[in-house]
């Protein structure tokens, strides 16, 4: 603590403009940040463009939910994160070189259903579970 | 805002993928598919008794799994399929249970009716050499149409009986275990379902025992009576009332793809 009280005698003596700086910089991140939160993100795959209409029966096609955004401090309160993610997250922003940020990930995953013929014409319903991304969150 | 809703349901088409994209990207589902290549199936379309059927379930599990994510549906689908609900269905554990539900073809190409010692017989065989590893028989039903027959047996009934061929003999009656059997009206009409589920854990488990069913309709005074002139309908019949055997599965371990 010793280190730090004389680190931020060295930060007050630091000159006024530096400072307001680096808190319009913060001011600035987390407004972009804003914008790239993280959050659930919908690519459409469609299996007739793939040309497996003769095959697959359903679905025409599935929502291919991805998580992508930032974890960046501070973390919004729409933003769901875990508790290890704000904790992670404040010391990334004390320690910004050596501790890297959350990452944006699935919270939940839902199941799909694909129904489909085989080489024999027998047909399969095959549930297939943690597939698709429900809810995205800062891991 | 529709035009949005478009855009991004679009957003994959936009951009045609390139042949190698496209082969890499199906390399994947397969593999997700748990699957060694495309399949090809070679005859019958959607519109057969058992993919229509499976179509059925596939609306029902998605219903309950949105259901159970909290969507809400303003109505329940109807059923397309006629004919009486599946009996499994009243005790929708077994779809909800399902990791996998699987209707197999009747292999027998051409209706083969035995008439031995004065006994009509029909001959139905199904695959099931190829399930998955690990996958286990929670419930096995065989299904055949029966049509409305217009003359005689007027207010009379039908015994139905389904059997499994244990033993077959050249030249005469196979050895034959009764699995199932239903009491009908002659002048019903519909699906009728009946369970096989114990004989079709033994296929899967042993399928060199797996001869195929036969079936056997009888009056109520007992006198055999051949199937046709019964209603059931048989392999020249129409594609959507074809015979067909439906499971449902529970797997037993984890599938885990494989490591590349």
């Amino acid at each position: 603590s010793a280190g730090g009280k004389q680190r931020n005698q060295n930060r007050s003596k630091a000159p006024k403009s530096q400072e307001a700086l680096r808190v319009a910089n913060i001011a600035e991140n987390s407004s972009t940040d804003q914008k790239q939160a993280c959050k659930k993100h919908e690519l459409y795959v469609s299996f007739r463009d793939l040309g497996w209409q003769d095959w697959i029966i359903a679905p025409e096609g599935y929502a291919a939910y991805y998580c992508e955004g930032e974890c960046a401090f501070p973390l919004n309160s729409y933003m769901n994160a875990t508790n290890h993610a704000i904790v992670q997250t404040l010391v990334h922003f004390i320690n910004p070189d050596t501790v890297p940020k959350p990452c944006c990930a699935p919270t939940q995953l839902n199941a799909i259903s694909v129904l489909y013929f085989d080489d024999s014409s027998n047909v399969i319903l095959k549930k297939y579970r943690n597939m698709v991304v429900r809810t995205c969150g800062c891991h | 805002d529709f035009t949005l809703d478009n855009e991004v349901h679009s957003s994959f088409i936009q951009r045609r993928l390139r042949s190698q994209e496209r082969r890499e990207m199906q390399r994947e589902i397969l593999s997700i598919l748990g699957l060694p290549h495309r399949p090809r199936p070679h005859l019958y379309g959607k519109q057969n008794s058992a993919p229509m059927f499976m179509l059925d379930l596939y609306n029902a599990m998605t219903v309950e799994e949105e259901e159970a994510e909290g969507f809400s549906y303003p109505y329940k689908p109807i059923f397309t399929t006629q004919g009486p609900p599946l009996a499994f269905q009243q005790d929708s554990n077994f779809l909800n249970d399902a990791d996998m539900v699987m209707s197999f073809v009747n292999l027998v190409e051409h209706d083969k009716e035995f008439y031995h010692q004065r006994r009509h017989h029909r001959e139905f065989r199904f695959d099931l050499a190829k399930i998955p590893e690990g996958e286990a028989v929670t419930a096995a039903e065989f299904r055949i149409y029966k049509d409305y027959i217009r003359e005689r047996f007027d207010n009379e009934t039908f015994r139905i009986s389904v059997y499994q061929v244990l033993q077959e003999h050249p030249g005469r009656d196979s050895d034959l275990f009764q699995l199932d059997s239903r009491t009908i009206w002659a002048a019903e009409e519909g699906w009728l379902v009946f369970d096989i589920t114990a004989t079709s854990n033994h296929w899967v488990v042993n399928p060199q025992h797996n001869l195929g069913l036969q079936l056997s309709v009888e009056s109520s005074d007992g006198q055999s009576i051949n199937p046709k002139l019964a209603g059931l309908i048989g392999t020249n019949g129409p594609h959507n009332k074809q015979p067909f055997m439906v499971a449902f599965f529970k797997a037993t371990e984890i599938h885990l793809r494989s490591i590349r």
